[in-house]
């Protein structure tokens, strides 16, 4: 599970505060597959970012397996960040001077995979988000959304239970953007991995088990799959 | 009007050729709102700057209002792109360290405007895209979603006569998205601004006038809206 409770982060900038969580709780089960909806600014990354340990919260506290991750040390943290989370940015955030199967095999050469083992695994992933030829190419020799794809199949390098993806098909067209829907459903249907996605891609809705609607930092509602 | 005539261009990566664009034939009358769109990795960015005079074609011209732009000297290329189009990013683009207002009046300061002119027009320009109480927030104080509207504002800061706007509401949600179309839509019906969209978003095809769809850098088809 991973669980937020009474989470709020509030910017100072000069004398004005910015509420970009306000009072967030939810619980997000196990091998759930959960969409957070909600307008540009509404504190979704914000959240993503407390939820993976990436930034501190204001106020409240994030549970991961019943863990307090306020609790965790420097090394517990980057485990947790490195073998547990694959977390897929909305900037994607990839390494600008590595091609794509390097950006992928980094990940997992951290997590101690053997070298050869983790392109075998790269190249199959590379391949499974339609940039098999593509392998070589370094960021600025791809497109937009092909970079977004390198960021995709970074995250699921290391196998990670819980899968923290940033408006993922933000940059994809409909079908390469079903396609990757298709592949988040699979890890989460065949391997039980917990997906969390924030978008504004109203296809991701029909294959979420539930779905959060944010506006103001605020958790508007939850709602079950078949009641929306 | 803008005319790409015989428009390729080929990327060599050791022996590889990639061809981006092949043989692209298309011209875009003045005043006129036309959607590319196409698979992620079909040549719509590379197009664009192409078209916006970023980079030179490996085979083929563009001739904008029947000028080709192949043979203008730096100040007028410099002109061209800083009075007469307006480009907004696939990626943004925006300066990091300057806040949003800053960014908005930095073109306008080039092209001569005033600075309290300038600062008016960016205050009221943002605000039009919902980010009235971001203006001195710097691209990292930023979602997503109003970086993106940050580069929106500052392509329409000059009044240029033709935007090039690559993916403009990729991180936008369904609301803000359409606001975005809305005021685009607003520039050319109003302002016979020529507005030139690469697109996933297919709610764009409703206010578009012609719909030109993109494969494997080659140009398959050109409709208007109501063969569509
Ligand atoms: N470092 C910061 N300082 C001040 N304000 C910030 C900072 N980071 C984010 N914000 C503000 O917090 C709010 C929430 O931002 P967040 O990135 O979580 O939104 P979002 O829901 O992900 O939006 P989008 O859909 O556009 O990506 C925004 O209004 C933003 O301006
Ligand atoms: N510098 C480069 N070197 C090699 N190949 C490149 C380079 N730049 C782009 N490409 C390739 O050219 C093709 C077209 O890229 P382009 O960015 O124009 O696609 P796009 O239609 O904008 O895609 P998206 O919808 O994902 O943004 C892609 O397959 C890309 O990998
Ligand atoms: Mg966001
Ligand atoms: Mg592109």
């Amino acid at each position: 599970t991973v669980m937020a409770r009474g989470v709020s982060k509030i910017y100072h900038m000069g004398d004005e505060e910015i509420p970009a969580l306000d009072g967030v709780d939810v619980t997000i089960r196990t091998g759930e597959y959960i969409s957070i909806m909600g307008p540009s600014g509404s504190g979704k990354t914000t959240l993503f970012n407390v939820i993976g340990a990436l930034i501190k919260p204001t106020e409240g506290s994030v549970f991961i397996d019943e863990i307090d991750v306020a609790q965790l040390d420097a090394n517990e943290l980057a485990w947790l960040r490195c073998r547990k989370i694959g977390y897929i940015f909305q900037a994607y955030n990839i390494v600008k001077v590595m091609t794509a199967l390097e950006n992928v095999t980094l990940p997992m050469l951290f997590a101690g995979v053997p070298a050869d083992e983790a392109q075998d695994r790269a190249v199959e992933i590379l391949d499974r988000v339609g940039l098999g030829d593509r392998i070589l190419h370094t960021p600025k020799e791809l497109s937009g959304g092909q970079q977004q794809r390198v960021a995709i199949a970074r995250a699921f390098a290391n196998r990670p239970a819980i899968i923290l993806a940033d408006e993922p098909t933000a940059n994809l067209d409909l079908k390469t953007g079903e396609d990757i829907i298709h592949l988040m459903k699979e890890m989460n249907a065949e391997r039980g991995v917990t997906v969390v996605c924030a978008t504004h891609d109203h296809k991701m809705l029909d294959i979420s088990d539930r779905i959060v609607w944010m506006e103001d930092g605020q958790i508007k509602k939850i709602a079950d799959r078949d009641e929306v």
